[in-house]
């Protein structure tokens, strides 16, 4: 639908906004890793999705919280500036249910966000005598 | 900034593209000009630069409103979520979620629709995409992913600036600024004084 300007929008609409498609990952706000819970499967559709688990069929997922889903969770922490943690906390969540654009961050394996950058922990630090 | 991988771009020597609506959508003038407004964003500050065409079949960049799955093996998932897609160089599609409670114009921050998405502040982003850019970590930036419902944000950051000039150069017109008011670029040492 479109709306010239937002004073176009009538009363009754607004008070009668559907859900988001993806406001029903908030159930999963505090899993932890190593547990199952229903319906964890589509979220873990989303990091697929969005490239954060690679070379996976989709219809092979499991209600698991495995470990390739806390690393795609701690690799998605990474790109958007978050605690890495691996865990779905409260702050991660609502990045997750935000509206995005539909292009994936991690293309082929790869990018150039903050997850595909050098990790500057991995340096060799040096002094000079 | 990111680039897609390979970094796909348009060819070298791409002064003007083309873009087209699809016929199907019959979009009047207003929302029309909300993507004119977004190309000119990106052309105020690289070379390329963007004129409207009506035949569809020829235009280097084809928009459309789409719902669910619509061909591309990207389908749209409904209010909010997906809100849109493109395309990385030279495939030129760029596709938004029909489902959406689009704002053509006006202040969507004193919209009373919670779901309410500035269409123009995607468009900017997916442009951003036709281009050849990838999505950026920095939150200013137009090329993060997110944008929540009720925002507007339709200029470039300096991320995005540096991103697309590695790619296609500077618009000799360019001064480092994107708007007369809010914000001044220095472009010489990189520096921004607001």
């Amino acid at each position: 639908r479109f709306f010239p300007d937002p004073s176009s929008i009538p009363t009754w609409m607004s008070n009668n906004a559907p859900p988001g498609a993806w406001d029903g990952y908030r159930n999963f706000t505090g899993c932890s890793p190593g547990k199952t819970y229903d319906g964890l499967s589509k979220l873990k559709n989303y990091f697929q999705h969005f490239g954060y688990i690679p070379n996976s069929p989709s219809s092979n997922f499991n209600d698991d919280f495995d470990e390739a889903l806390e690393s795609a969770i701690k690799t998605y922490q990474k790109n958007f500036n978050l605690n890495i943690t691996g865990e779905l906390d409260n702050t991660t969540m609502n990045y997750i249910i935000k509206p995005r654009c539909g292009v994936a961050d991690i293309i082929n394996g790869t990018t150039s966000m903050n997850s595909g950058k050098f990790n500057s922990s991995n340096e060799i630090h040096t002094v000079q005598h | 900034y990111t680039f897609f991988p390979g970094q796909p771009r348009w060819p070298a020597g791409t002064e003007t593209l083309t873009y087209a609506f699809d016929p199907n959508e019959n979009l009047d003038d207003s929302t029309k000009q909300v993507f004119a407004n977004a190309f000119n964003q990106w052309s105020k500050v690289t070379t390329i630069t963007f004129n409207e065409t009506t035949s569809y079949n020829t235009a280097d960049i084809k928009i459309g409103f789409y719902s669910g799955d619509h061909g591309d093996g990207e389908a749209f998932d409904g209010v909010l979520g997906t809100l849109a897609h493109a395309f990385s160089p030279t495939d030129g599609r760029f596709h938004l979620d029909k489902a959406e409670d689009w704002v053509v114009n006006g202040d969507v921050t004193e919209s009373s629709l919670s779901n309410a998405v500035d269409l123009e502040s995607v468009a900017v982003h997916e442009i951003g995409h036709l281009l050849g850019l990838g999505h950026s970590s920095i939150e200013e930036a137009i090329m993060y992913p997110t944008i929540s419902s009720r925002t507007r944000k339709v200029e470039l950051e300096e991320d995005d600036i540096d991103g697309i000039q590695n790619l296609y150069g500077s618009n000799p017109n360019f001064n480092g600024t994107t708007t007369a008011t809010s914000r001044d670029r220095d472009s010489s040492f990189g520096v921004r004084h607001v």
